[in-house]
């Protein structure tokens, strides 16, 4: 059985805490 | 009389029929399955509380940012590990039928000693969640760490598990034995059990 390579998906680092910040 | 008086809950009007004493009313709504389910990204600055059921729709429309990987062995490449400060980074993983929320977080709990805390929520009740296990996995260079565990529901959400270590924790000096270019990969199992 070939080993599937699993997807891979990037994912960007976000600041939540931030957002509230961006929204006052 | 207070003991012997039995009250409704305080979600009765979300349609939860249970009645209870006084002393046992607490503990039920703090679980209670009418309770209305918050936003379950990390961090506390989104207020939106709703149904179970609105937390997707929900997601899709205030947190566009977060991105969907359909498969049950899937790689979440975290971008920039070495950003300062608290950051988060998120994704979703959808499998059989459910739909769950991949959480790292950078803190630093303890001045001066910032660590990585990897976590999964399930986009459903703490019941559906038994059903499941998650398996996070960093390898390379010769070396693994594995962490595995029963995800979360959203209704009691990750910052608990988070605050009591109760999830994958390691701190910037393990995360760079893994890292490369700055990104980590974390390979995420999830699995019926």
């Amino acid at each position: 059985r070939t080993h599937r390579m699993p997807k891979e998906i990037r994912v960007e680092p976000h600041k939540f805490a931030a957002e509230l910040i961006h929204r006052l | 009389v207070a003991q012997t008086v039995r009250f409704p809950c305080k979600y009765a009007s979300s349609g939860c029929e249970i009645t209870l004493p006084h002393q046992e009313k607490a503990a039920h709504e703090e679980s209670c399955e009418f309770r209305p389910y918050s936003c379950p990204c990390p961090g506390a600055s989104c207020k939106w509380q709703g149904s179970l059921a609105a937390i997707l729709p929900h997601l899709m429309h205030q947190h566009k940012s977060i991105t969907t990987l359909q498969g049950e062995d899937i790689v979440f490449l975290a971008t920039a590990i070495d950003l300062p400060g608290a950051v988060d980074w998120v994704m979703m993983q959808s499998c059989f039928d459910f739909h769950f929320m991949l959480v790292l977080e950078k803190q630093e709990k303890y001045s001066g000693h910032q660590q990585f805390f990897a976590a999964v929520q399930l986009i459903g009740t703490r019941k559906q969640a038994d059903g499941f296990a998650y398996r996070l996995e960093l390898s390379g260079h010769g070396r693994r760490l594995i962490w595995e565990a029963t995800p979360r529901s959203v209704h009691e959400g990750i910052a608990m598990a988070i605050m009591n270590n109760d999830c994958l924790v390691f701190d910037t000096s393990v995360a760079q034995l893994f890292a490369e270019n700055g990104n980590l990969g974390i390979n995420v199992t999830i699995s019926k059990c």
